[in-house]
């Protein structure tokens, strides 16, 4: 379903080259639980803006489901990310004048879908994670860890194929993050592809393989130790 | 150092009110290291806004080193933030056009340190966080982890007398979290007063003291584990 081949990025800083990704090799099938597990800046975030079709690679090869990435021009990309992805951001990116709903109910508008059945479905996502009592909380008005599950909930109402999330459970306490990773245990089961950036061993304990990257290379790739 | 009496932080939401705070009564010594624990939405960035002098009460008292802080104005308070606090947000609160020594050089040049100085010192911060590599990358050149830790050396550069951390390993991988708390352990010896906001029982362990936060009001108060 996902292929990066030879996967590199580069940033030129000043007179240094900073290689964020240093020849990234990996194949995803439909379905998989992944965790990505690397130091702080090891270069999971920017493997998974490659992933989301937000950044291009400065070389190598980006296949999602038989399509080459980088062959799309900027509309089909946008389509293909709508449809196909959902992403949790490490930083969240929740739009600040709308409230947890609006900024929920957010793809949903992208994707055409009528009025009234963005709104029950964004109210249902907030449900599932725990959130019906904050849907007309802004941004500002909301905690960190109900922040992050606003942006958790919007990733997951398009139901997209695959789940890309960049540290879910940064910003939780233990029993939010349980229920969380409970709710994911369930969309994967039916069928959701799950990539998630981890610090946390214990998120990467319920992924069935683990990836850990260093330096903006894989250094190793196997069944996670409780697959 | 710090006492709050009976604090209340109250939301009106529509016709609802939030009880972010519903009668805090907390008293902290100078050089304790005590860590504040509760589920996400508890009230525990709403104390620290209170405890960092950023948001007032809706009542009840907060006293800091003698002087009751709701008595300040504007100036004297920005005065006190400045010398005696600093502080890691939950979210960061980098600034975006300054890269990482300029962001962490800010709190000095409020505190009229010359120029010279203000760079040697920041430097130093920033590599106390491991990021002598990054110096001059702004936070959008940052992964998550090195953004959190410019905050982290930001709170540090002015040797305040009371550190107060919001989340400050959250987005740390664990190799990095043990040089923060090893670095924040040092600084806790030397004397600096240490409020941390933690989920992480790993970083709440490294407390002397917890405090446990529900729907707004403190639960329990003790010794740590392993006090
Ligand atoms: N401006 C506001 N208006 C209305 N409600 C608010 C506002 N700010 C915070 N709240 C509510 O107050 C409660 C406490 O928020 P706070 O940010 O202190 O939680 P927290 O303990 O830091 O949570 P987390 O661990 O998720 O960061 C939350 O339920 C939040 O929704
Ligand atoms: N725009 C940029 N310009 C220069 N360097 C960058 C840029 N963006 C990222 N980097 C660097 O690339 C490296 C990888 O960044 P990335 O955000 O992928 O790390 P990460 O693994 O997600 O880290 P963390 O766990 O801290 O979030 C980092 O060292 C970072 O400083
Ligand atoms: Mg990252
Ligand atoms: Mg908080």
């Amino acid at each position: 379903l996902v292929e990066l081949v030879d996967v590199q990025r580069h940033y030129q800083q000043g007179d240094e080259l900073v290689r964020a990704l240093d020849g990234v090799n990996l194949q995803i099938e439909a379905g998989e639980y992944v965790a990505i597990v690397g130091a702080s800046g090891s270069g999971t975030s920017t493997m998974m803006n490659v992933l989301g079709a937000l950044d291009r690679p400065t070389s190598g090869t980006y296949t999602l489901d038989g399509t080459e990435v980088s062959q799309l021009g900027d509309a089909a990309l946008s389509a293909v990310r709508n449809r196909a992805i959902g992403f949790v951001f490490q930083s969240f990116h929740l739009l600040p004048r709308l409230d947890a709903v609006g900024n929920v109910e957010l793809p949903l508008g992208y994707a055409g879908v009528p009025r009234a059945d963005r709104r029950v479905r964004a109210l249902s996502a907030l449900q599932r994670v725990g959130l019906s009592d904050r849907t007309t909380h802004t941004p500002s008005q909301l905690s960190g860890g109900q922040q992050h599950r606003v942006a958790i909930a919007r990733a997951l109402v398009t139901e997209p194929r695959i789940l890309l999330a960049d540290e879910p459970t940064g910003a939780l306490d233990s029993d939010t993050t349980q229920q969380i990773l409970g709710l994911l245990a369930g969309l994967n089961a039916a069928g959701m592809t799950l990539i998630v950036v981890t610090h946390d061993t214990e998120v990467a304990a319920r992924a069935r393989r683990v990836v850990r990257i260093k330096d903006g290379r894989i250094v190793s790739d196997g069944p996670s130790a409780t697959a």
